[in-house]
């Protein structure tokens, strides 16, 4: 229906916007249909971090990719609700002060669902409720409960 | 709904029976390179129905424990995940008016075959995606993102993005 | 040969003319996300003749200073690569039997030209290229590896990764 | 030529597995020809860490194929000899164990070609002769020379 598609598009955009300006402390960020109107033609991401000239989307560094991405994933739950995100070294491409960022963020979310990230990063797991440590030995793994403190 | 439990045996690297309880909150995954961490990923997107190539495998029968160096090769690969139902989401699929505090969905795979079980029987491919749908999760949705695919939705042509807001809406 | 110098102006987030000297040894690059360390490392591809699709641009004119929220456009874009030349394995471009301490390469755009230049003069890509081969410079070889590209070689299909050792050998 | 070809092919598959072993401690790595002794089929890279069973290449993890690229690229520049190596954040994926080997690499490949490495890392920069920092404000980026100590 096209009426749903363009309500949908525009409640995401608006949370696509919010989270965007949270992980990047300002700037702008939408989603538009190429061709506006027409539900069938492709999706366009802009995304305009602070002080910088709105660009070609492949231009933006590896770690304003990965927050760009975020921010998409976010507002796609904001209106989708699923239960749980698992999320496999998300952070490889961040600097500290944005892992630090991010992991805020999870770490909110996973007060509504379940949040399970898989990292390298100290910050990240600084962030956690608790860990699981997996090591492997002979070539087969296991899994331990971590202390955190 | 939540997960409450993974178990998994004959997983790629995860050779004996292995159980792994999931709570509330924010849990990381840690460990050095190789250690099974994604493979531990690939066995929840493996048992919501992920297909092979979408798991680092050419072919279903590459997820079987391989033996590695020392042991010989695992028989069958099996997952089962423990989706908590108090909310009483799955109800409808318990037949009969009864209920359950939580529901299984397992997957099991052989050389030779593949089967899905439901609380511990079989059931279809389309039947765990119905289930899964009950509780708003969707094994290809932007929930389950494995390693190096963050970016995706960055990468992708805009039509294919735009059909990810299709299934959204 | 090694780069003694790398100066850029109006390339990417490069508004003004930056001298950035090089030494023998280990350097490392560091900054924040989105600083400029991959345009550093886009300016130095650009310089050797890689295209603008392998430097996250549509087009060459992308690649131009674009003013940020606070200044002007640049007018043009330009960067030149001083390489030493004391083991004299440039000299036969110095021409006369001539020689000096170290070559300049330059590639210079604006909206609507593209320009390489040797020791300052105009010359062609296939010169360029010519230059950089005797110094065992392949602008697309394994040396020059851009962010999220080290597991290229991975991935590749195996007749492409073939044809790397074909080059080679 | 088939025999130049076959001549590098021996030659660099050589320096693959031994600089494999060192990046793995143990473990062995080949070069291979699809169909042997034919130049113009493909070439596969087989890849054996310790302990494990050799595997498809895509069933290694993302720090395993870091290390395998890595050591294909090393055992080129062992046959061709290019004056650097510029490499930018080669080590994201690489746990710390593996950022201090594939550091150490590096530092010994620094002695004889330079080497500029692009990190987020701070062992990585450990390892390092020098640094410089990239800074953007309103838009523009400046470099600066930092002191290591
Ligand atoms: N069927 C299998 N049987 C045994 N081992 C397997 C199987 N499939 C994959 N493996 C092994 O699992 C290892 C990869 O594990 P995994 O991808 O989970 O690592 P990881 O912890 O995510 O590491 P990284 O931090 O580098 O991403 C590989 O070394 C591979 O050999
Ligand atoms: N032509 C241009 N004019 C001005 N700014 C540009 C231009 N092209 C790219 N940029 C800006 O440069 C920034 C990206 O810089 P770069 O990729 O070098 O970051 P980085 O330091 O490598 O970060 P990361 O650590 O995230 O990889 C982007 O924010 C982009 O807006
Ligand atoms: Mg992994
Ligand atoms: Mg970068």
């Amino acid at each position: 229906k096209r009426g749903r598609f363009l309500e949908t598009l525009a409640a995401v955009t608006v949370q696509f916007d919010r989270i965007f300006k949270e992980l990047f402390q300002g700037g702008t960020a939408s989603l538009e249909l190429e061709t506006p109107g027409d539900i069938s033609s492709g999706l366009l991401i802009k995304a305009h971090p602070p002080e910088k000239e709105p660009h070609v989307l492949d231009s933006l560094s590896g770690g304003e990719q990965t927050l760009v991405a975020a921010a998409f994933i976010f507002a796609l739950q904001e209106y989708q609700h699923a239960p749980f995100f698992i999320l496999d070294e998300i952070d490889a491409a961040l600097d500290l002060m944005n892992v630090t960022r991010l992991s805020r963020m999870l770490r909110d979310y996973a007060k509504r669902l379940q949040v399970i990230v898989v990292s390298h990063n100290e910050e990240t797991v600084r962030h956690a409720d608790r860990a699981y440590g997996v090591t492997m030995k002979n070539g087969v793994s296991q899994v331990l409960a971590l202390n955190l403190n | 709904t939540r997960i409450n439990k993974v178990v998994l045996s004959g997983f790629k690297s995860f050779q004996k029976k292995t159980v792994i309880p999931f709570f509330d909150g924010l849990t990381t995954i840690v460990g050095e390179n190789g250690a099974g961490k994604s493979n531990l990923f690939d066995a929840i997107s493996f048992v919501m129905g992920r297909r092979s190539s979408q798991l680092r495998a050419d072919r279903l029968e590459q997820l079987i424990f391989n033996g590695g160096e020392r042991h010989s090769p695992a028989e069958e690969a099996q997952v089962v995940l423990h989706l908590d139902n108090q909310e009483s989401v799955f109800d409808r699929f318990l037949g009969n008016g009864s209920t359950a505090p939580e529901i299984t969905l397992g997957r099991r795979i052989t050389r030779s075959s593949s089967t899905y079980t439901f609380m511990g029987r079989a059931c279809s491919r389309a039947q765990v995606d119905e289930i899964l749908e009950a509780a708003k999760i969707d094994p290809d949705g932007q929930q389950l993102i494995a390693q190096g695919m963050i970016t995706d939705i960055i990468k992708k042509n805009p039509v294919r993005r735009r059909e990810i807001l299709d299934e959204v809406s």
